[in-house]
């Protein structure tokens, strides 16, 4: 079961927080229910499948459509950039009833959502002990995945600096291997060139006394 | 001996690379693997 | 202004769940509110500073040791590890005071930690609503900062797996390098060579030729 507990002012009442709790199975579409408490009293109703079908077919809305502002407006899913207001008007004797009703704000015009009837808990400790549980575990669970990914962030980062670290070795190795590499070859070349102009002295030699020898016998 | 030493200061540098044999990728690199510590 | 919520049940009524709200500024040992609610009313006390000295001493146990120790029974520091209990007995006109209580266990002998007299608060409502409203204020935070953890973690990633792609590049550039330098490398010491075969060759043949001219004279 997926819960959502959200903090509302209702629009007839700006100064008293209450507590709107939503409860569901997968998907808010199927049906949810609704705990609605101010810190001393708690009130209880269930939006079942098929009137949020017919709240969306009333407004001409598409289903799904219908179902994602339901999710902005009583999850608070939307962010900042739509309007959303709450309203509750008490009904019954003393006050057992309540009417929650939720509406979106455009520009110059609002247009309900949706409303329901609450019926008052008769223990409503029990309700609102239930509510602050239930923040305390996910206190404790976001508290946990917080430290989780706390952890991996500095392992990634370990992880990130070891390999920066290892690719500047590696540049640094690149260009020593070339340099390396240059010296030893033109070491080798070298010795190949002084052959080569050893050789070409020797064979100058030869033929300059072997000419030398020539022009003598013919001059004899 | 000196006439061993002499064949070889003929035939080699004195890195060891032969002055006449082609060489390939596998020697060149043993010629190079004994070049340390050089100017 | 630090605080913390947590979930206890006093052992003479482990049915029942309580929620303590321990609120303090900076550093616990300079004393620390207390609040204490079964969901339906709430109690609040103070534990100034000298009143944490005074249980030390009487405990004959270091200060800080003890600050450490209420740390881990009031706010849950301690893990797992130590066992603490709560007790809690009303008492005055209609429960208004309570006396609180908390204590270490040991193998086979708990000892007292500290206890203190809360009074009724007379507006429950807006106590438990500030609490609720702490929880959620919690939550929030968390979220978002498991949100920003979790954006920076895939940072982290991606930039991890970006330096691992270019240390794989780096490696083979570096070994593609070796093997061209090489290859160029044997093909101009390879031209050298020829060049000294030859030289080699045309000068075995003049002398050579200058010897049989040399024996065909003496011949002669």
């Amino acid at each position: 079961m997926e819960k959502k507990v959200v903090r509302i002012c209702p629009v007839s009442d700006p100064g008293t927080t209450y507590f709107l709790q939503i409860a569901w199975e997968k998907d808010l579409g199927a049906g949810f229910d609704v705990v609605l408490s101010d810190g001393r009293s708690a009130w209880t109703g269930k939006v079942p499948e098929e009137d949020i079908s017919k709240e969306a077919a009333d407004m001409e809305m598409e289903r799904e459509k219908y179902i994602g502002e339901l999710k902005k407006v009583l999850l608070f899913e939307g962010g900042l950039a739509d309007k959303y207001n709450f309203d509750i008007s008490k009904g019954g004797v003393d006050g057992e009833c309540l009417n929650f009703s939720y509406e979106k704000n455009l520009k110059d015009v609002s247009f309900r959502l949706g409303s329901l009837m609450l019926q008052k808990v008769s223990g409503p400790a029990e309700v609102i002990s239930e509510l602050i549980s239930y923040c305390l575990d996910c206190i404790k669970g976001l508290y946990s995945k917080n430290e989780h990914l706390q952890k991996e962030n500095e392992r990634l980062q370990s992880d990130l600096d070891d390999v920066q670290e290892q690719l500047q070795k590696c540049v640094e190795a690149k260009e020593e291997l070339e340099m390396e590499l240059y010296k030893r070859f033109i070491l080798v070349l070298n010795e190949k060139k002084a052959k080569i102009r050893s050789l070409q002295k020797s064979l100058k030699e030869v033929e300059e006394a072997v000419l030398k020898t020539t022009q003598a016998r013919h001059e004899k | 001996s000196p006439e061993t030493k002499q064949h070889f200061a003929c035939e080699y540098d004195c890195y060891g690379d032969s002055y006449t044999g082609d060489t390939d990728i596998a020697k060149l690199k043993e010629v190079f693997s004994r070049m340390n510590n050089f100017q």
